[in-house]
């Protein structure tokens, strides 16, 4: 039978669900490796990062969605730093293939690094919930389908006080790293991109910064 | 699946992006 909007989007859900470790909310013992790998060991101040970025979520969420709604978002900030810590154990095996290093502790200790790997993984959820509210309509009383509009990105940006820059960093990336991803979600992440291109990565100083990097080819042209 | 345009070389990867090495 033809597949109805709802059931695609509950799918979507049980997929992204189904496809995360369990016990995913603490790092994987592969990923415990990682850290320990580290001339200065990440864990503690990752640790400390999840906690304090899961309550400034949970605490917007709640603002944009409704006091009564912090327990969702508090389930989908747990839904992301399960994605969040699988797909960071992707990318440092893909990066210990290429580079034949297993000491990552500079990427490992850098707070933009994690900060906007999180807000990707967060994305990801958000994208996937949201989408299908819009699908099925599920929204379709005023309030409800404006506070799904406010979730939809670049908040997670202003949440995190991440800048476009540095999510366009993580985008490719976390693709290449997570093969499960839906082409919806693909698409939507491709959607972030062009957004960040198009709008808002440029600052007032960008266009000097363009201008004072004039031997660079691409700017050349650019110019 | 969709068909993403993957811009980053074979030699980069998110160490260089995030300016480790």
């Amino acid at each position: 039978p033809p597949q109805t909007p709802i059931r695609a989007a509950m799918n979507s859900i049980k997929m992204l669900r189904g496809d995360l470790p369990s016990s995913g909310d603490q790092p994987s013992s592969k990923l415990a490796t990682y850290f320990k790998n580290c001339t200065v060991d990440p864990t503690q101040g990752i640790q400390k990062r999840l906690e304090m970025l899961g309550q400034v979520f949970s605490q917007m969420f709640g603002e944009a969605v409704g006091p009564h709604c912090i327990a969702y978002g508090r389930e989908r900030f747990n839904l992301g730093v399960r994605l969040y810590y699988k797909v960071m154990e992707a990318m440092l095996e893909s990066e210990e293939k290429r580079l034949s290093v297993q000491n990552f502790s500079k990427l490992l200790n850098d707070s933009t690094f994690h900060t906007s790997l999180l807000a990707c993984a967060l994305e990801v959820v958000m994208a996937t919930y949201e989408e299908s509210s819009f699908k099925n309509g599920g929204c379709s009383h005023g309030e409800g389908e404006q506070a799904v509009r406010d979730l939809c990105f670049p908040w997670i940006l202003n949440v995190f006080d991440l800048s476009a820059f540095d999510f366009y960093k993580v985008i490719e990336s976390f693709i290449k790293a997570e093969p499960t991803l839906s082409k919806e979600i693909i698409k939507h992440l491709e959607t972030c991109e062009n957004f960040i291109m198009e709008k808002i990565a440029w600052r007032t100083v960008s266009f000097t910064n363009v201008s004072l990097n004039r031997r660079i080819p691409h700017v050349c042209r650019l110019l | 699946s969709h068909d993403y345009h993957f811009g980053l070389e074979e030699h980069e990867g998110i160490s260089e992006l995030f300016d480790c090495d």
